[in-house]
Parts: structure tokens; C-alpha cells; sequence
């Protein structure tokens, strides 16, 4: 566990408080893509199958139940909770996430470090993670003005991907058997995504205007 | 030694 590991973790943490919040203060999901948190759920479902067979640390395992909790929780809200449920802006949240799935799919058949079934679930939530935000950034072009609590979510999630990468750096260079090209490479085009968001988020929080992606 | 695959991250 590194200082850059640590930081990503939190942020990672601290952009789901920052959502639910949202949702529970606000009792709205508005400019929130369900088929993003969807995704989410996906992901860890799919990558967090391990908690069953395999044992890191008490932190990851703590961590793994907390963000599919949290994941799970987020989506019950945005389909089911009798109030928040109608704030869902679903003529905004049009991305065919269909498309992402059976993608990452394909390509975990396609390119992975073992045949098994394990591991190929394992990659396809590596690289469904990296394309999982698509319909959220979608989405906010098209909500227009974009609340501080949303903005701040994407912001939050962002940074979490690039401190991810200065952790892969600084492994890479401490430890000498430390190696995951799949990780690596998916991880930096989750990022790169993100890089479109950060400019305009930062030029607008410059200006000290409310956040609008055109 | 090499550098091998490890599932120590989230």
C-alpha cells in the first residue's frame, strides 16, 4: 500500500458518499446516468466474485463489500425509491450500455491472462470499468447546467483513475515482481476519457460558473 | 524473478 494507492482508494470512496448524498439530501437523481451506476454494479459484481475464494487484506475486503454495497444501493434508489425514482432524467440517459457490455465482453474471450472462467469475468470488469462512465459523460451534455454534487462525483472519479496510475508508476519502480499490462492499458483510456470533463470542469470552477459541458 | 500478474487493488 502506497501514499498514491491510498488517496485513489478514498477518492474512490469519497465520490460515492459525494452521490449518495446527492440522492439522500436532495431526495433527486437528476443528470445521474442509471445505465453508468448500472455498469458499476456490474463491474463489481463481476470483479469482487474473489471475496468468496480468495483473501487479500481485511482492507480490501472491507473495501470490496462497502463499494458493492454502495453501488447497489445507488441503483435501488434511481429505479425503485418511490420519490427518487422520478427525478431520474431518462430521456437523457440514452447510451446503448448494451453495447459496452457485449464489447467487454468479447474482448475478455479475446484477450486475457488465463482461460478460466474466473479470470475472464475478472477482465471483462477491467475493461467494462474503463468504458462505464461513457453514458454519464454522455449525459451531462446533455443536462445543461450541471448541479455541484454531480459535477464533483465525475470530478472525484477522475481523480481516483489518475492517482490509480501514479500507484501503477510507483509499484512499477519499488517492486521488482509488480507487472499487469491489462490493468495498465485499460486504465490510462479510463482516464483519457475523463480528460474532455477535467478541462471544462476546471475552466468553469476558474471562471466561478456553474458547470455546463458543451 | 519476474514481474508476474497480481489481484491486490480494487
Amino acid at each position: 500500500m502506497n501514499v498514491f494507492r491510498l488517496a485513489g482508494d478514498l477518492t474512490h470512496l469519497l465520490s460515492l458518499v459525494v452521490l449518495l448524498l446527492k440522492i439522500v439530501a436532495t431526495k433527486s437523481c437528476r443528470g445521474v446516468s442509471a445505465k453508468t451506476q448500472e455498469l458499476y454494479a456490474i463491474v463489481f459484481v463481476t470483479r469482487y466474485l474473489d471475496l468468496l475464494f480468495s483473501f487479500v487484506s481485511l482492507y480490501n475486503s472491507v473495501m470490496k463489500v462497502v463499494f458493492l454495497g454502495s453501488a447497489f444501493s445507488i441503483v435501488y434508489f434511481m429505479r425503485y425509491h418511490k420519490v427518487v425514482r422520478h427525478t431520474y432524467d431518462r430521456e437523457l440517459d440514452t447510451f446503448r450500455s448494451s453495447f459496452l457490455v457485449a464489447g467487454s465482453m468479447v474482448l475478455a474471450l479475446l484477450i486475457n491472462s488465463k482461460y478460466t472462467f474466473f479470470e475472464v469475468l475478472w477482465t471483462f470488469s477491467i475493461y467494462l470499468e474503463a468504458v462505464a462512465i461513457l453514458p454519464q459523460l454522455v449525459m451531462l451534455q446533455r443536462t445543461g447546467n450541471i448541479d455541484n454534487l454531480t459535477g464533483n462525483y465525475v470530478f472525484l472519479l477522475g481523480m481516483y483513475r489518475g492517482l490509480y496510475i501514479l500507484n501503477w508508476i510507483y509499484r512499477y519502480s519499488t517492486e521488482r515482481r509488480y507487472w499487469q499490462m491489462i490493468v495498465w492499458v485499460s486504465g490510462i483510456i479510463q482516464t483519457a476519457l475523463y480528460a474532455d470533463f477535467f478541462y471544462y470542469y476546471l475552466k468553469c470552477w476558474n471562471e466561478n460558473r456553474t458547470l455546463v459541458i458543451p | 524473478e519476474s514481474r508476474g500478474e497480481m489481484k491486490d487493488e480494487l
